[in-house]
């Protein structure tokens, strides 16, 4: 052990266990959470030289490899419950993504939010088993964000009860999505719904684009990966286009909207459904954007705490980097944020589960303030921690530069938070659009709730006479 | 209305009033912005494009007060005298230095006079004084294993430099003493030379 670092450890005036328990949510959990890194951790299967010697098509082989050993170990260790799941594979991914990430985090939750009945009993059987491994292609070359502009087309034909997929223009094209290029037989495809004449917005399709046995594009599929990236690189981010691809009309996820065997639309009860989604990503972003500033944090304070430069005072020896007020104003903020952000994530988990408990039991009243204060955090959150991870890069000097510190990881694969699942300065706009709303429903004598109850106070604090 | 409250730039509970204040008073900002673009008899969709900058602010400011106050809570609910203490001083340096970063907002919204902003950097000093001898612990409470941070910078023995020339010597660019080009580009070129 470094002398250092061992100093500053026995200087500590509190016990981290504790500390670490509260962060994991109690002492059992801590406990549990070592357990399941321990298995991985000891399991030569995952050991693997580093990413960063690797070329992009190893990267890619080697995160299949990884993904698939995954679930199978999973089975046989008998893991089930979703959060020992998720300690499982952070630890055994490290600062990088899975090849099959999509399929859980965006294909799963979909099918589970929003199939029928009848389609659950199709579909999670094959997507639990891993025969149909999912995507979600949202995102077209030339629509982000705007959601209402996708231009892929769903168009119902009732003479043979399909839908034909088409991407009329080059812009309509799907673009991005995790798992697209070369891992999934198929999509979850969000296309604007005609029939009878009419466009009904945006609905959700499973679309097979593989074929389940030779694992060929499907005809009418033109798929592929997009090519290199900031990094993400064992990731086949892919494109999608449809050429007037013919699915069932069960392939229309129909727990909200409906479309009958004559054509006619029946409307969901909420126009935020779809969005559901979208708001368990952004809560789930939240706790992301507080695990790359800490991991950040670890990596900076403690290379801060061993680094020896420069004298702080003549003829003495180089202190340690931390003793500097400059270093120390880099980053003993950014160890803040990175505890309230913690603090936040397991707050926006909590309020998730909460309200879609509700909007179970029908109740949608609290979705729009969940699905604001999800956009305005995600958005704030992944601001303030992908510019404190190059603080905490910039703050250890040229080794930081190096692939071996794991901060450029750490940036290239945190970075494209702030501008997939909603544009940050777009979902500011949405967070605004609810905060004006509910000004004005104060100014029409409203009582608020939640937290935006403030705005009802018309308090005035004075400056404290110094 | 209530006698007015003041700030004490020394308690956490005082630094979320504010911070709740500023957003308020953004979020009043950016709708009568709203309403004065409108005024001027321009389409809702102009109206709000044209106050784009005053609605992002007021969300910023929205989020950064349920960060601070949510931090806040969350200390309400630890018992160990110790840990409350350092995550204490951790939350009055979050919110002290989100003041500084956005000083203008509180100075605009009249929260804070200009002497309290230079009270607020001192104590900022002296609260990261405080800091200081936990920091490695507060890192350590993270609890991330070596394999999950995969960092030689931030390995938890703290052995950075003899790790750091073991991963250099691994790199796929050292698997020959002479790389393959040699043979290839340089030794020609010298022969010809």
């Amino acid at each position: 052990m470094n002398p250092d670092i061992r100093r500053e450890r026995e200087n500590a005036t509190f016990n981290t266990e504790i500390l670490t328990n509260i962060l994991d949510g109690c002492a059992e959990k801590t406990k549990r959470r070592r357990e399941i890194e321990s298995l991985v951790v000891s399991d030569p299967d995952f050991q693997h030289d580093d990413l960063n010697f690797m070329s992009r098509s190893e990267r890619y082989d080697a995160a299949v490899k990884k993904s698939s050993q995954m679930i199978m170990k999973l089975r046989d260790y008998g893991i089930s419950d979703p959060e020992e799941i998720y300690f499982y594979k952070r630890i055994a991914r490290g600062n990088f993504h899975e090849a099959f990430g999509l399929h859980y985090t965006m294909f799963l939750p979909t099918l589970y939010s929003q199939c029928t009945p009848e389609q659950r009993k199709k579909w999670l059987p094959l997507a639990e088993n891993f025969k149909a491994l999912g995507t979600y292609a949202q995102t077209e070359l030339g629509h982000g964000t705007h959601i209402r502009k996708l231009e892929t087309t769903a168009t119902y034909d009732p003479s043979t009860q399909e839908f034909v997929l088409n991407c009329p223009t080059v812009t309509s094209i799907k673009w991005w999505p995790g798992g697209l290029g070369k891992t999934s037989n198929h999509a979850i495809v969000l296309a604007q719904l005609y029939t009878q004449g009419k466009c009904h917005g945006l609905h959700a399709f499973i679309v097979p684009i593989r074929c389940m046995k030779t694992h060929q594009p499907l005809p009418g599929v033109t798929v592929g990966d997009i090519g290199p990236k900031f990094g993400f690189d064992e990731v086949d981010n892919g494109y999608l286009k449809l050429d007037n691809v013919r699915i069932p009309r069960e392939n229309m996820l129909m727990k909200y909207a409906q479309v009958e065997p004559d054509g006619s639309y029946l409307k969901p009860p909420s126009d935020k459904l779809t969005y559901g989604t979208m708001v368990f990503i952004r809560a789930m972003i939240v706790g992301e954007s507080a695990r790359a500033l800490s991991k950040s944090c670890t990596i900076a304070i403690r290379y801060s705490a061993v680094r020896h430069q420069s004298e702080l005072r003549p003829g003495e020896p180089e202190p340690q980097i931390l003793d500097y007020q400059a270093q120390q104003y880099k980053l003993f903020p950014l160890l803040a944020a990175a505890y309230a952000f913690t603090f936040v994530g397991q707050y926006m988990s909590n309020t998730y589960h909460r309200i879609t408990g509700d909007i179970n039991q029908g109740d949608f009243s609290q979705l729009p303030e969940l699905h604001a204060l999800a956009a305005g955090l995600k958005a704030f959150t992944t601001w303030a921690a992908n510019a404190g991870i190059e603080v905490c890069r910039m703050a250890c000097g040229g080794h930081g530069y190096s692939r071996c510190s794991s901060l450029p990881d750490i940036y290239v694969t945190f970075t494209p938070t702030c501008t997939y699942e909603g544009e940050n300065t777009v979902m500011m706009l949405q967070t605004a659009r609810y905060l004006v709303k509910c000004y004005r429903q104060v100014r029409e004598g409203q009582q608020l709730s939640g937290t935006v109850s403030y705005l009802n106070e018309p308090q005035r604090l004075q400056p404290q006479p110094v | 209305s209530s006698r007015p409250t003041v700030v004490n730039i020394n308690d956490l509970a005082s630094l979320v009033e504010a911070y709740k204040l500023r957003a308020a008073k953004l979020v009043e900002v950016a709708a009568k912005s709203l309403q004065g673009e409108l005024q001027r008899s321009i389409s809702q969709e102009d109206a709000w494009n044209n106050s784009s900058i005053e609605l992002v602010r007021a969300s910023d400011a929205h989020c950064h007060y349920v960060v601070v106050e949510l931090f806040a809570a969350k200390l309400s609910e630890i018992s160990d005298t110790a840990v409350h203490s350092v995550l204490n001083t951790l939350a009055l340096l979050y919110a002290l230095h989100g003041i500084t970063l956005n000083s203008g907002d509180f100075l605009q919204a009249g929260l804070l006079t200009v002497p309290q902003l230079s009270q607020i950097t001192q104590r900022i000093k002296a609260l990261m004084v405080e800091i200081r001898p936990n920091a490695v612990a507060l890192v350590d409470s993270f609890d991330y294993r070596d394999e999950t941070l995969n960092s030689v910078l931030g390995r938890y023995d703290g052995n950075v430099y003899e790790s750091m020339f073991e991963w250099a010597k691994r790199s796929p660019l050292n698997r020959t003493e002479v790389h393959e080009s040699y043979y290839k580009y340089m030794k020609p070129l010298r022969s010809k030379l």
